[in-house]
């Protein structure tokens, strides 16, 4: 579903469900995503930052189209875990930067997010690897993101790369 | 700097680094990422979850051996920024799952998770690409997760993968 573009690929088919204060011990995530598995449904983004207080957030991207019957399990998941609440967006998008060999990671990452930041739009998830640094943004400033990624980075115009 | 063994990659040398309570608003992961890129460290992990009431929190990880220095300039940062404060560890380790074609993304995501789960191991960050799911875990973890994870999936025999 990405589409890539010499070197920055995006994703505008994504929405994203949180469920927030599930408690952080062993057993939480392989319940989750085992359910979400089982009901065919193909998760795209996982993020889980750091916990607190034995309680942690995880969030993760789907389709749009699968996004209602995702909240659903979601929704089924807070209430046996007794996590706190679930938390939706369909309105998001995905913009990456995508290379090989970017361990020197810290100078593409710092220059994604400035050419972001310098279009005013505010980055509202990161997770990366040695080969893609992907941001969640607003779906509305996701044509001015990869516009302006273009302009901030000297991109390799390897088609398809 | 991290090691493969067909399927599962693994990275001993990793230490975390958390601003917490950063302001929630462009340019602030420019800021940070551009800083310790500015003193030629490298980052491995960048992740961040969602925010809440204009605050969140950016963690990500280096070098055992970078670890004091990136310290000292995430402890300037948080002070410049108005964050919160630094919260750090040193006794993590990163296992990965590789696979190119994981968009069947959550069958495997769910089988790590679970192997890790049986094996009483607490996940502590995650973060995935469409090759690459990663796990930040405890240090003293990281023999029984490759283990666990070798035993529980099935890995394709391709060496360097
Ligand atoms: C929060 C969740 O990831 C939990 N720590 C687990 O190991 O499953
Ligand atoms: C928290 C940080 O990522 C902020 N949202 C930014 O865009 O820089």
């Amino acid at each position: 579903e990405d589409v890539v573009v010499s070197g920055v690929a995006y994703n505008r088919n994504e929405a994203k469900i949180s469920i927030v204060g599930v408690p952080d011990r062993p057993g939480i995530a392989a319940e989750v995503f085992g359910r979400i598995s089982d009901s065919h449904i193909v998760v795209d983004m996982i993020i889980q930052n750091v916990g607190y207080n034995s309680r942690n957030d995880i969030s993760f991207t789907v389709s749009k189209e699968d996004f209602a019957a995702t909240l659903k399990i979601a929704e089924t998941l807070c209430k046996e875990l007794g996590a706190e609440k679930v938390i939706s967006d369909e309105k998001i998008a995905k913009v990456s930067v995508v290379g090989v060999g970017m361990k020197t990671h810290c100078g593409v990452a710092a220059k994604m997010f400035r050419a972001l930041a310098e279009n005013g739009i505010n980055i509202e998830m990161i997770s990366t690897s040695e080969i893609k640094i992907s941001c969640v943004i607003r779906e509305s400033d996701l044509d001015k993101a990869v516009q302006a990624i273009h302009n901030g980075l000297i991109i390799n115009a390897e088609p398809g790369i």
